[in-house]
């Protein structure tokens, strides 16, 4: 089972279409570097992307530089899938 | 029995599949199980069918899971088939339109991919495909579909999450349904349920060329998101795929439309802006429950606009 210990998912605001193709930019990085959950699709709508651990300081940095506000959605997302697999674990004890 | 089985949690392929058996047997005067097909890791790929009798009947068809990581689709279709089974006899609409079509509900479309997710990595998206020659694994099954296909929002590079494959329907798992569909000849309507993002959309994906029943479309994708926000007052938006979201390619609904399918919708379910692809399971039946409420208003559209 892959671990996602520390990975983020961030919240994009992107204000125009250049700002849209800055976040396509990264899609395009090999090998791969972020996971789009959201992918960027027009400036009314959130860019969310799932962040490896390893990625964070380097892709925070890239947004900040380009001025791209975000937020962090998921803050660590192997907490959100431990949560997940022990609620599974629980309902088929109790399903038995 | 389907008794035990908790509707507020997510299962396993393995749960999913013998739910589904003792579902029928519990139910065999109005569901049947159909095998239209194996995934590439040979695993089968499984219908219910609803149906009060006749044969050939118009049809709905709705599917989840084509995108594996988006559980939820899954866990909303198991409570929609339970609610389906339920309302039949009860529900004036439900019951009209079972006296008048069938219903097909594809619960797991990638159940590769589903597999993995519980076994080896839990935000896999694709189906598990591979070819010589290519190292990454897996096909976006939602690119894989003739209409539009390899064009502007889908990927050419296989370690993509929007590879489209080598070519259209070279996927079993869409093979399987396009053959489906396409020998059954009388599908009126096609639902496909993704997540998340809280939008219903229609064709077209691949390009900004208004469908000809876009105006319908449209009105009919207003009155199903009416009817789901007034169960739990969650909003969506609505409207064609690629002016609402992006230009996509290969979808789903664009080769139903394509097909002759005139009522063919895309949901994508919540998250309300939290968790993502990881919506808890305490969300799992206010999800379905409101999920179905637009799925009703559209079964009972195509219903009523018979062609």
């Amino acid at each position: 089972q892959m671990n996602f210990t520390g990975d983020q998912v961030l919240r994009i605001l992107a204000k125009n279409e250049k700002q849209l193709s800055l976040l396509r930019d990264l899609e395009g990085l090999k090998p791969q570097k972020v996971d789009f959950w959201r992918g960027p699709a027009r400036p009314s709508l959130p860019v969310d992307m799932r962040v490896p651990f390893s990625e964070l300081k380097d892709i925070k940095a890239y947004l900040e530089s380009h001025g791209l506000a975000y937020n962090i959605m998921i803050k660590d997302i192997q907490v959100l899938l431990d949560e997940e697999r022990e609620a599974m674990a629980k309902s088929r004890r109790l399903e038995r | 029995s389907t008794s035990s089985f908790s509707y507020s949690s997510y299962h396993t392929l393995e749960e999913i599949y013998t739910w589904i058996d003792n579902f029928v047997t519990e139910h065999s005067d109005i569901v049947s199980k159909l095998q239209i097909g194996h995934s590439f890791e040979n695993r089968s790929i499984l219908v219910l069918k609803f149906s009060t009798g006749g044969s050939r009947r118009p049809a709905i068809w709705i599917d989840s899971g084509i995108h594996s990581r988006e559980w939820i689709t899954h866990a909303t279709s198991v409570w929609i088939a339970k609610k389906i089974v339920s309302e039949y006899g009860k529900d004036r609409i439900v019951t009209d339109v079972l006296n008048a079509m069938d219903i097909f509900l594809e619960i797991v479309s990638n159940p590769d991919g589903f597999a993995y997710t519980h076994s080896m990595n839990r935000l896999w998206r694709k189906n598990k495909s591979t070819r010589p020659g290519i190292f990454c694994i897996g096909v976006d099954l939602n690119r894989n579909w003739k209409s539009g296909f390899g064009g502007n929002g889908s990927n050419n590079n296989p370690c993509s999450e929007t590879y489209h494959g080598p070519s259209p329907q070279s996927e079993p798992e869409v093979a399987a349904v396009v053959d489906f569909i396409m020998s059954h000849g009388n599908v009126k309507a096609l639902i496909s349920i993704h997540s998340y993002s809280q939008m219903l959309m229609y064709p077209y994906g691949h390009s900004l060329e208004p469908v000809s029943n876009q105006e319908e479309l449209y009105h009919l994708a207003k009155d199903a998101v009416q009817a789901l926000y007034e169960v739990h007052g969650i909003e969506y938006i609505y409207g064609s795929i690629s002016t609402t979201l992006y230009v996509a390619s290969g979808i789903t609904v664009d080769w139903a439309y394509d097909s002759g399918i005139k009522y063919s919708f895309s949901f994508e379910l919540r998250d309300t802006g939290r968790y993502g692809f990881l919506l808890p399971a305490a969300q799992i039946i206010p999800t379905a429950q409101e999920t179905w409420m637009a799925i009703r208003t559209i079964m009972e559209h195509t219903l009523h606009h018979p062609y």
